[in-house]
C-alpha cells in the first residue's frame, strides 16, 4: 500500500480498497483542505464516499464531479484519483484553481458505483451496471445513468432487466443514485455538476431525453467549446461537443438531465478517450495523459462557474 | 471470474441510416449476447461491439450479407485483460 499520496502510483489501475485507502491518505495529508464524507451505502453495503475540498465558509456554492458511475470505465475512476491529488498540489500554486477554491467548494465522488467496480475486479471486468437484484428476473443490475428522475422510462432506456441500459423499476431505485440525489437536494447550493464516463471523446450537456433545446443551450455550448479546445491543446485528442441527444443518441433518465432540472445550470457529461482500439480496456499508460487533458477542460468549466454566479 | 477468451470487439461502420437500423436489429437478438461498447447512433459514427466467440461467425456473416463494413478492433478481449492484470500486479509487487 502506498505510504503517501506522493508514492501512490497514478499510472496503474487500482482496486476499490486501494482507492479508498488513497482517500484516507489525502485527508490525512491535507486536513485543512480535504475531508471525506460518506453519503450513503451501496446496495451490497459498501460505503459511498465523496471528497470535499474546501477552504472555509459555510455551504458555499459548489462544484460536483463524479467518476465511475459505469463501473467498467476504469480510466474514469483512475482519473478521479489523479484529479484529487492535482487539487491538493495546485491549490496555492495555480492562480485559477486557487481563486476557484477561495470561493467555491469542490465535491469529488471517485467510485460512484462501488458494487459494480468491485465486481469488475472480482468476477466480470465488463460489468457496467449496479448489482441490485430485480424481483422476477435472473438478470442483475440497473444502469445508474438511466435511473434518474428526468424523462425516466422514456425512449432512450430499456425496461428489460437484462439490458445494459435497464432503467430500473422506478426513478432513484438505485441507492447509489438516491444517495447523490439526497446530497444535492440537502446541499442546495451546487452550481456545476460534471459526470465523467468513458469512452468516445465527447463533452455533452442536456438534454438527452428530448430534442428540445435546453434554455441555456447557447451558453453551455460556448463553455463546452472552450473546454474542448483546452483539452485538445495538450495532446491533440479530438473531442466533439453538444447536447446528449444530438451528439450520441436519445438517453433518458440521465444524471445531468436531472441535475439540470434541479437548476444546476452547468451540467456536463464527459466521455473520455480511447483514441485507438482499446475501448474500455485503455492501457494504464494512458491514465495520466487522459487525466491531464481532462483536467484542463474541468478548469475551464469551474472557472466559468466561478465567474458567472447565478 | 468471467473469461473472455475468443471474444472479439468489432468496429462497425454503418454507411447510412438503413445500415444503422440493421445493426440495431442485431442489438435485439439477446441470444447473441452482444455487448455494445458504443451503440449505433448515426451513419459514420463508429459502432463498437464485443462479440462472444460462439456468436462471431453469425455476426460477421450478417454484416457481410448486408454489406456493412467492419474491422476487428480487439482480436481477443481476454488477452488484453491478462495484460491489464499483469500490469497491475507487477506494479503492486
Amino acid at each position: 500500500w502506498a505510504r503517501s499520496s506522493d508514492t501512490f502510483n497514478y499510472a496503474t489501475y487500482h482496486t476499490l480498497e486501494e482507492i479508498y485507502g488513497f482517500l484516507d491518505l489525502l485527508v490525512a495529508e491535507h486536513p485543512q483542505l480535504v475531508s471525506k464524507l460518506q453519503i450513503g451505502s451501496s446496495y451490497e453495503g459498501r460505503p459511498i464516499y465523496v471528497l470535499k475540498f474546501s477552504t472555509g465558509g459555510s455551504n458555499r456554492p459548489a462544484i460536483w464531479i463524479d467518476t465511475g458511475i459505469h463501473s467498467r470505465e476504469w480510466v474514469t475512476q483512475a482519473s478521479g484519483v489523479w484529479f484529487a491529488k492535482k487539487i491538493t498540489q495546485d491549490y496555492g500554486q495555480d492562480p485559477t484553481l486557487t481563486a476557484i477554491l477561495d470561493s467555491l467548494d469542490i465535491f469529488l465522488e471517485i467510485v460512484t458505483n462501488p458494487d459494480g467496480f468491485a465486481f469488475t475486479h472480482s468476477k466480470n471486468r465488463m460489468w457496467r451496471k449496479t448489482r441490485s437484484l430485480t424481483e422476477g428476473s435472473s438478470c442483475v443490475g440497473v444502469d445508474p445513468n438511466r435511473n434518474w428522475d428526468a424523462g425516466f422510462g422514456l425512449p432512450g432506456a430499456s425496461s428489460n432487466p437484462c439490458s445494459e441500459t435497464y432503467h430500473g423499476k422506478f426513478a432513484n431505485s438505485e441507492v447509489e443514485v438516491k444517495s447523490i440525489v439526497d446530497f444535492v437536494k440537502n446541499h442546495g447550493n451546487i452550481k456545476a455538476f460534471i459526470s465523467i464516463h468513458s469512452y468516445s471523446q465527447l463533452l455533452m450537456y442536456p438534454y438527452g431525453y428530448t430534442e428540445e433545446a435546453a434554455p441555456d443551450r447557447d451558453e453551455l455550448d460556448q463553455v463546452a467549446k472552450s473546454a474542448v479546445t483546452a483539452l485538445t491543446s495538450l495532446y491533440g485528442t479530438k473531442f466533439e461537443y453538444g447536447s446528449i441527444i444530438k451528439t450520441i443518441y436519445q438517453a433518458s433518465g440521465t444524471t445531468v438531465d436531472w441535475t439540470y432540472s434541479q437548476g444546476i445550470k452547468y451540467s456536463f457529461t464527459f466521455e473520455l478517450r480511447d483514441t485507438g482500439r482499446y475501448g474500455f480496456l485503455l492501457p494504464a499508460s494512458q491514465i495520466v495523459p487522459t487525466a491531464q487533458e481532462t483536467w484542463l477542460a474541468l478548469r475551464i468549466i469551474m472557472e466559468h462557474t466561478l465567474n458567472h454566479p447565478y | 471470474k468471467e473469461n473472455f477468451a475468443g471474444h472479439q470487439v468489432l468496429r462497425i461502420s454503418a454507411a447510412d441510416e438503413a445500415q444503422v437500423q440493421k445493426v440495431k436489429e442485431l442489438e435485439d437478438l439477446e441470444h447473441l449476447q452482444l455487448d455494445f461498447w458504443r451503440g449505433p447512433t448515426h451513419p459514420g459514427a463508429p459502432i463498437d461491439v464485443r462479440v462472444p466467440f460462439p456468436s462471431l461467425q453469425a455476426v460477421k456473416i450478417f454484416l457481410e450479407a448486408h454489406g456493412i463494413g467492419y474491422t476487428t478492433m480487439i482480436e481477443d478481449v481476454q488477452a488484453l485483460l491478462d495484460e491489464e492484470q499483469e500490469q497491475m500486479f507487477a506494479l503492486r509487487a
